[in-house]
């Protein structure tokens, strides 16, 4: 039986660009995760993770999270079979896809943790 | 066919519990991972991840990492079958387990990105 990404993709928090590192953590703190897609008027600008922050403590940087977002953000579809999504981040070297609709609208975020759940069955 | 832990396992990455925040974050930055667990005098004494240094942000810590580190350490042996380490990380809320030997030495690192690679066929 082939899963698609819409059976484990969970409810996306987003944050703007403007938003402060030390915000975005609280977030990630607080809803116990670690990817927060960056949206801008509704359109998808960028992705903070709890490895960039990691990275603006080891380069002594604080201040908004448009300094350290990865800005050209790799994504999938609800439609999407898990294998595929499982391919995009293995080739990205990431753990998570912000799932989005025909007219690139955030709908959703699919973790590695979410797919390595599919083998505990 | 059965995957055990062995097949999927990566080398660890150690640090002590002296270690400043700011060095575990360079060390995740250089080697491109988020988890470390943390070793003193040959046992495992914690593990630290990116999340941890996000609140350590959110918390404004600065100082070694056995302040922010989680102590009770799960985790898993090579001849485990990757479901039970699903199961493990799944049922903890967790994203990796440092893999030990029998005399509970450290000997790889297992991640829900190295399960989630498992569906990437
Ligand atoms: C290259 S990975 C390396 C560490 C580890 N594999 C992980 O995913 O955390 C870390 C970087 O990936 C970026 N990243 C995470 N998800 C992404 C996505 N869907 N599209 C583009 N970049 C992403 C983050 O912003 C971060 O700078
Ligand atoms: C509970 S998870 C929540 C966020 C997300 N699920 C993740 O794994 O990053 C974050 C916490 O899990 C802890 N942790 C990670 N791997 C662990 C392990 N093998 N044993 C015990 N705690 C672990 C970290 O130290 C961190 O405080």
């Amino acid at each position: 039986e082939v899963k698609f990404v819409k059976s484990v993709m969970a409810q996306a928090i987003t944050i703007e660009p403007e938003t402060l590192i030390e915000e975005a953590s609280r977030i990630m703190i607080e809803k116990s995760i670690n990817h927060l897609p960056v949206v801008k008027e509704g359109r998808l600008v960028g992705i903070i993770t709890s490895w960039d922050v990691a990275k603006a403590v080891a380069m002594k940087k604080a201040g908004g999270v448009a300094e350290i977002m990865t800005r050209k953000v790799i994504t999938t579809m609800p439609d999407e079979p898990v294998e595929v999504a499982a391919r995009k981040m293995e080739k990205h070297n990431i753990s998570a896809l912000p799932v989005v609709d025909a007219k690139n609208r955030i709908v959703g975020m699919v973790t590695s943790e979410d797919l390595s759940r599919l083998l505990a069955r």
